[in-house]
């Protein structure tokens, strides 16, 4: 579902340049939920947002499902990404304007759902992740994790083939968070859906299918818990 | 250094009310490291905006180191806010216009410190949570634990006697929390301050010296893990 090779992405300002991916590669076959786990400011968020086609790589290649998403133009992009990946950004970036029930259903507003379709599937994922009360609240009504909670129905509204998910449980409490995995582990049986999900949380980590670390702008394989 | 008493606050919008604190109570001694937890949405955030004079409550009292912080005008308050009070947000909050450093100086400004001062404090703060090198990185710049990091240290500048955090170290990696609790305990020891942190990770709770959970609406001792 995921073929990366070679990735590298830095970011200039001037003189200086920040390094942060160097020559990262990654295979991910359909149906795998992978966890990727790395100290903060390793480049997680970077590495999502090139796959998820938010971005431009500097060098090296991204094939999601076949295509090869560093040569789509903007508005390819912008349909591929709508079509294909659910994205679960760090910071939930709701639109201010749109109540849950609406952000949620936005996705199938841009795929051209109809709204009676988009709306059902919008309050059945609300309501399995306890937000069914809080679907005429707008972002500024919600506490953290209800936000964090509404971007994850919002990616899944579609049942995208490929869930692309950076700490989606970050400010949840624990039993929240299981749930919340749970959501996801659920849509990857369900439906095949290929997850990658960048994680803080072991025990979350823990229960995916495979396990990345993110070290030196490089992917390997988790080298369990550091020694000092 | 923390006297709260029958404290209520619901959010209204029209005719549904959404009644948050029903008679929380909380005291806290100087000097005390205290831990809040509980589920998502349970209140937390609002409890914090109370205590930092950031909101006030509907019904009950707040004194922070003896002053009645429900009574302050706007400007009172602010200037209560900037002496006494270190404030972590849970979504950041940073200027976007100041880079790192520029951030974390910005209460020593607005307290009238020299700006030598200011500065020797804030870069020897980022060295201590490993961001040295980002302190000329702009907000937007920056890794979403890297911010989180910023604004610790922009609420630990002029070590304050009160320190509020709404999840400090929510996306953080496991050893990037750990130091930055190993911070806000130094304060503590070094200084007195008292420190009141809202956490969903309970291994860093149980480093506090004591462990409240929110729990319709009222503040109780923490119960243990929940059974089902
Ligand atoms: N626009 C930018 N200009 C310069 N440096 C940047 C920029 N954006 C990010 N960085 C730097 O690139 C590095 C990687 O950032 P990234 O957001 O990918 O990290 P991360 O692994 O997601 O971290 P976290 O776990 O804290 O969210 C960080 O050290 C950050 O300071
Ligand atoms: N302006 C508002 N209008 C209506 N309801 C609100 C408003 N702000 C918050 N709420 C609701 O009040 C409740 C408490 O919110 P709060 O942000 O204090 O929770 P929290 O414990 O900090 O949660 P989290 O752990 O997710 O950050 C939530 O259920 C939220 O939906
Ligand atoms: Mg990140
Ligand atoms: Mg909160």
């Amino acid at each position: 579902a995921i073929e990366a090779t070679g990735l590298h992405k830095s970011y200039r300002d001037g003189e200086r340049s920040v390094d942060v991916l160097r020559g990262a590669d990654l295979s991910v076959e359909p149906g795998e939920f992978v966890a990727v786990v790395g100290p903060s400011g390793s480049g997680k968020s970077t590495l999502l947002h090139l796959l998820g086609a938010l971005d431009v790589p500097d060098a090296g290649s991204i094939e999601i499902g076949g295509t090869a998403v560093a040569g789509l133009d903007p508005v390819e992009a912008a349909r591929f990404r709508n079509r294909t990946i659910g994205f679960v950004f760090q910071f939930q970036e709701l639109l201010a304007d749109f109540d849950a029930l609406e952000n949620v259903m936005m996705p199938g507003k841009i795929a051209g759902w109809r709204s009676g379709r988009a709306r059902d599937r919008a309050l059945e994922l609300l309501a399995e992740v306890g937000l069914e009360d809080r679907s005429d609240h707008f972002p500024n009504q919600l506490s953290g994790g209800e936000r964090q909670r509404v971007a994850l129905c919002r990616a899944l509204l579609l049942e995208p083939p490929l869930l692309l998910a950076d700490e989606p449980t970050g400010n949840l409490d624990p039993e929240s968070a299981v749930r919340v995995f749970d959501l996801m582990i659920a849509l990857q049986e369900g439906h095949g859906t290929t997850a990658l999900v960048v994680t803080h949380n072991p025990a979350l980590a823990n229960r995916c299918g495979r396990l990345l670390q993110l070290d030196g702008g490089r992917l390997e394989a988790f080298a369990g818990a550091s020694g000092s």
